[in-house]
Order: C-alpha cells, then structure tokens, then sequence
C-alpha cells in the first residue's frame, strides 16, 4: 500500500506543469523514503530528476517499493480539477494499475477522486555522480525565467560565462548579438532577491536555449534556483520545493566538434 | 561548429 498526502495540491500542479512538457511520461519510484522521478526527454539531451522526501508530506506510507509508470499529461489533466488549497492524497495498492487521486476542499465540503491508470515504462537509470562544480549561481528564477526567454528571440545557443565579475550569458543570431551579465548582489533585504556568485574557477559552457527555456516553467515552484557549472559537464538547473524535495534538470552541454 | 551531446554520455547506467 503506498498513500502520500500534501495540504496543497498547488506544489504537484507547479510541479507536473514543470515536467510535462519536457518529458511525456516517467516513473514514479516510490519507497519509505519518498518519491522519485528520473526521465530523460525524447531527444535524450536533458535529464529530469524528482525527489520528494518522506517526511515533507503530511503523511506518507509506502510498504513496498513500487515504480508507477506516468503520463504527464493525463496527470496533468486530473491535476486541473484540484484546487490549489486542496489537500491531496495520492493512493495505490500494492501492484496496481491506477493512482488515485483525491482532492479534499479546505473546509471538507467537497471530496473528489480521479484514478489515473498507469503504465508500463521502460527506462534506463543513469548514476549521477556526486560533484563539485566550478561556478554555482543562486540567483531569483524570475530572473533566469526572464534571461532565458530575452536572449531567445535574439538567438539559439547561450554561452554561459562565470567569472568573478559575474555570470554572463551570451548569444547572437541574424539580427545581432546579446550579452546579459548578473553581478553577485547580496544588496536586497529579502534572501530571494539576493544573487549569489560561488566560484571555484572561470568556467564557460555553450547550451541550447530552448531547453534552458523549458526548464523556467518551475518558475512558479520557488523564487530561487541553482545553476552549477563545470567545464565539459551538463549543467544542473535545480529547483527547490519547500522543505519537500527539489526537482533538477540536467542539460548536456554543446562542445566544438 | 558544436555539438549537441547526448545526455547519457555523461552519467552512466546506474
């Protein structure tokens, strides 16, 4: 028997808008420890990776480890019909071929329940190795939301720079060219605001934008995100969930041929 | 010219 419950269906709507487009269907790894999620997108440049702690939720049972194979989409669809105050409670049996889901109202007036039928999805678990980055940038999301998206209508590439004067991020197309540099700044009295520049060593790294793009529709999930970068590695653009768990995405740098 | 590599070219089957 596996049953999660969250009081704000809100974070698994933010969360499942997130992923949807990018990866079209994936498992849900559940075990005691919470649920995982690791997808690659069909062209196979970018991985996705979920982790939601056990203990984040309101409550969480989980007897046996179970894979729950997920179309985004039709989750998608059901995700829809819960208010963002409803609590939600995620349910399945032992070997089951359906997830429920039920969406209680905050005053309890109103319980509704979906079962999403799941699939059967092979996939191949990649081993992220643990690593110290070169650069890591906490800046706010709407900000890299907002760099990403400028630079795409000038643009197909970004050139990601860091450097001690800050991160810059670089691009040119038919109508020109476009640099935009953040500078570290602590100045802002909320944490959020604040850009944080932690640099081991110069690093530069050139990635396609529409991935980079993709990756900001968890904008709405926190107001910070994590990029870390090394040399000849994918670069990790990480969203925090609360005390919930984070989502990453991990995008394969383009290298000279 | 870059190339887009795969992201399965830099984590392994676990």
């Amino acid at each position: 028997m596996f049953e999660a419950r969250l009081p704000q269906a809100a974070v698994l709507k933010k969360l499942v808008e997130a992923l949807k487009e990018l990866v079209t269907e994936g498992n849900f790894d559940v075990s005691p420890s919470g649920i995982s999620l690791q997808a690659m997108d069909s062209s196979h440049v970018c991985l996705v990776t979920l982790q939601l702690n056990d203990d984040g939720f309101e409550h969480f049972r989980c007897d046996r480890n179970m894979s729950m194979g997920i179309h985004f989409g039709n989750l998608s669809k059901i995700l829809k019909c819960a208010g963002n105050e409803d609590t939600i409670t995620l349910k399945a049996e032992d070997n089951a071929d359906q997830l429920t889901l039920m969406f209680e109202s905050a005053n309890q007036d109103r319980i509704s329940d979906f079962d999403l039928k799941l699939m059967s999805i092979e996939s191949e678990h990649l081993g992220i190795p643990d690593q110290d980055y070169s650069a890591e940038v906490k800046m706010p999301s709407a900000e890299y939301q907002r760099i990403v998206r400028d630079l795409t209508s000038m643009g197909d590439t970004v050139l990601v720079s860091a450097t001690k004067e800050g991160i810059k991020f670089s691009t040119s197309g038919d109508i020109g060219t476009a640099n935009i540099t953040l500078r570290h700044n602590t100045t802002p009295e909320k944490e959020d605001e604040q850009t944080h520049i932690d640099l081991k060593e110069p690093v530069a790294l050139t990635f396609a934008l529409r991935y980079l793009n993709n990756f900001a529709k968890a904008t709405p999930l926190t107001p910070q995100v994590k990029l870390s970068l090394t040399k000849d590695l994918p670069v990790v653009v990480e969203y925090k969930v609360g005390e919930l768990g984070q989502v990453r995405f991990f995008l394969a740098p383009k290298i000279d041929d | 010219g870059s190339a887009q590599k795969s992201i399965s070219a830099f984590f392994k089957a676990a």
